[in-house]
């Protein structure tokens, strides 16, 4: 575990404890695209089924867990929000669900020589929760740039999971260079990931840092 | 089983 690595996933923790604590002190999801957190927790989901037939270590366990059932309560929480007004959260994710699954489909890395066909189909589905993933934010990003009154702790929690993309980019160029560990999938994916939060950035700097105190 | 299919990143 190299210090960009533990960044990142502090940075990916603070995201689920900063929308945790809009939710909960603000008693609203305004602002909140359900359709996002809906796909975050598919990513979850797909992505640590090796929970159930593998162990690294008590960090990326307990970690792991943390994640799937923080946005599972997320999914619930915005979901069943009466107040929610979602009108806005109006992307197709379609568009995003079908592409990943057939990209998932052809470019993954499973070995069908090795391993029986479970483990294969992991290996779509790890494919898949990366490539949703990289996505999955565009109708949380929609919804930033159609409202107006973005709360600033929403912005926050947008930022916070930007850095974690960054740092993770970090890592990846310091285990290629130190430990030859190279994921292709992954690393272009969280490129693509990463450029996604470029224009959130330019958002968040306008109107966040540069808000004048009224 | 491979350590988690190879992969030990979240």
């Amino acid at each position: 575990m190299n210090i960009f690595r533990f960044v990142g996933d502090m940075s990916h923790l603070a995201s689920f404890f900063l929308l945790l604590a809009k939710l909960i002190y603000t008693k609203s999801s305004t602002g909140v695209s359900l359709k996002t957190q809906a796909l975050y927790l598919t990513v979850f989901v797909c992505r640590y089924l090796d929970l159930l037939v593998a162990f690294v270590s008590w960090y990326n366990e307990l970690m792991k867990i943390f994640f799937i059932a923080a946005s599972a309560y997320i999914v619930y929480v915005v979901a069943t929000s009466t107040r929610n007004s979602n009108a806005s959260d109006t992307y197709r994710v379609e568009f995003l669900v079908i592409p990943a699954l057939v990209l998932a489909c052809f470019v993954n890395e499973t070995h069908w020589s090795k391993g029986g066909w479970s483990l294969n189909v992991m290996e779509i589905l790890w494919a898949f929760s990366i490539y949703l993933e990289a996505v999955a934010v565009l109708p949380q990003l929609k919804m930033l740039h159609q409202l107006e009154d973005t709360t600033n702790i929403t912005m926050h929690y947008m930022a916070s999971l930007g850095i974690y993309r960054a740092f993770y980019l970090l890592n990846w160029v310091y285990r290629l260079y130190y430990e030859g560990y190279w994921h292709p999938i992954a690393v272009v994916a969280g490129i693509v990931q990463t450029l996604l939060y470029a224009d959130f950035f330019i958002l968040y700097y306008q109107s966040v840092l540069l808000r004048l105190p009224s | 089983v491979r350590a988690a299919l190879g992969k030990d990143e979240l």
